[in-house]
């Protein structure tokens, strides 16, 4: 059991440093147990340092900063323990357009493993997508839902 | 594996039944605020068996049931069904296409489907054990959650790795 | 000290009702002491109904409406009690385009009275802004300042 | 009353001298991620007082002085200050242009001053008294604070009207 998980800890560790110099372009990223001793009680704790900075507490990164790192270890752990379809609401939400995109690029390159469905309000998300559905409320409080194939958008 | 569809009746915001269909690759779901996106997300997470109304943005289960509006009325039950393609066998099952059904009446009975034969939830949990699906996994992350993984106190985020490992 | 809370509170209420109908466009929204006998000691619930919709718990409300909802009370209060310069930091982050237009116009039928420092990602609110700045780390981990004089933007 | 302009100096990410000129009216802040747009905000709630280092995302105060980069040096001391127009009185102070100044040294010694006139915290925090501006009011709301307003517990919404009335 411990042998295991130290096992599997160390490729998330690995896996997260490679992704998130992926995502930020450069810097390092990595995940420690708290108590070395106490392997199958321990904390974990996320150190991770952008490109050019100082490695710093989590604390004084930035908003986007956080979610960003939040998505590489995301990815991480995905890459550890695959899932056939993912769904996620608005997880880019704090990052600005140039991380948007690097965000939209980095899933096109997962898209062959794995199906997502990207519930998002950013132009980025949307432009590397294969198709779109728009919800709307013609009806007060009713929703609908209207494929907006994306053969239809260049119109 | 992949989702081909997902299908609504009666759930929160969807009075009348709604299709989505699924390609592989990637889907983006756009709309106003308080259209009813979010909505969708909480449909699968219901669908695999979610059992904490709080998950679901509700303070009890039949908060998932449409509840009507100023114009209509409310309705009295509602399902969600997940079809998924099995051609690669990767669910443990012999079908080539596997529908997930769950209905609630508003009386509180629940019953869950598996290609419309009655079963229970723990079939169902059963069924997605080892594919990372389920409500357990990372492969549903709901609007303001992703900022949990970096979760503050250190034993909070443990639970992510001996769920991962 | 009693009867000042009740009309204060008062006040609060119906700007917040007055607030929430501008922003959304109908609906309607109130404050309510939970406990009505001890004035002093009772909680807050917060009851909003967007147009067309049924009267729901909070908690039912989309990411986007309760940005929204918060946005109307902070106007309210503010209301009542006007500061001379506000800062905040993209507090329309959730709000979908047709809606930070909206925050934006509210905001400047309101820039008379108090000054406000927009810290955002959102082109609605810089579109109706008065004056801009870039912040860069031009130099890794160190921050400038670049005043983007509006007028420049034209150019 | 309105703000002239911030001037930070070895505050967080700002290693150098950095000035911010404000006219009356809207002005937006841009940026990319990690450039140093919250810190301005968390500079303008240390300068009014903020005795917190967590509520500036800090662990210790001493985290609000630039550390330092893989390129350059970290620096001994922090300050900024607020220029603030008064030609209407709207400060109960016979300037009309008012500088406030708040001053930290690595050995953790920390100055006030009032157009240059040393001063205690007090005197800061009672000369923003009755104008809604101080790290109690509702004039700055830091990122992703714009929920709490509606905060899950009814007891804790009291506070906001507290505040208020
Ligand atoms: N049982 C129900 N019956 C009717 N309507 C419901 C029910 N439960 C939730 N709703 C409505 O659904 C709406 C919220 O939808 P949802 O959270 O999916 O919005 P969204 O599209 O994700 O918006 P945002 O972009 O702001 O996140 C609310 O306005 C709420 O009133
Ligand atoms: N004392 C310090 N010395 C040097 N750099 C610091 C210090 N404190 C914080 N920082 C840096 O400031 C950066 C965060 O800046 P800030 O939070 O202002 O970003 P932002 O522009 O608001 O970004 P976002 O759009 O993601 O919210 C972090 O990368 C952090 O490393
Ligand atoms: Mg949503
Ligand atoms: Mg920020």
């Amino acid at each position: 059991m411990k042998k295991v998980f130290i096992e599997k800890f160390e490729i998330i560790n690995n896996k997260f440093d490679r992704v998130f110099k992926e995502l930020f372009e450069g810097g390092r990223a990595r995940i420690e147990l708290v108590d070395g001793d106490d392997v199958l009680e321990s904390g974990v704790d996320i150190i991770v340092q952008p490109p050019g900075k100082k490695l710093q507490n989590m604390m004084l990164l930035s908003g986007g900063e956080k979610a960003f790192t939040a998505i590489a270890l995301l990815f991480a752990i995905l890459e550890l323990n695959p899932s056939p379809f993912c769904i996620f609401d608005e997880i880019e939400a704090a990052l600005d357009d140039a991380n948007v995109i690097r965000f939209a690029e980095y899933i096109n390159s997962y898209k062959e493993k794995t199906q997502f469905i990207l519930i998002t309000h950013r132009k980025g998300s949307m432009e590397h997508s294969d198709s779109l559905y728009g919800v709307t409320m013609q009806e007060h409080g009713v929703s609908k839902v209207v494929s907006m194939k994306m053969s239809d958008q260049e119109g | 594996m992949h989702l081909k569809r997902i299908e609504l009746q009666g759930f929160k915001s969807f009075a009348g039944k709604t299709v989505l269909e699924f390609d592989k690759g990637i889907t983006c779901v756009v709309g106003p605020n308080g259209s009813g996106k979010s909505n969708i997300a909480d449909a699968v997470r219901w669908v695999l068996g979610e059992q904490s109304a709080k998950q679901l943005r509700g303070s009890k289960m039949l908060d998932v049931i449409f509840a009507g509006t100023q114009f209509r009325k409310s309705v009295g039950f509602t399902e969600v069904s997940l079809v998924i393609d099995n051609e690669d066998q990767a669910l443990p099952i012999e079908y080539t296409e596997v529908v997930i059904t769950r209905r609630l009446y508003r009386n509180g009975d629940s019953e869950y489907y598996i290609n419309n034969n009655t079963c229970r939830l723990k079939d169902i949990t059963g069924l997605f054990l080892d594919t990372g699906i389920g409500k357990e996994g990372y492969s549903i992350i709901g609007q303001g959650q992703i900022h949990e993984i970096l979760s503050a106190k250190s034993e909070d985020r443990r639970g992510i790795f001996e769920e991962a490992a």
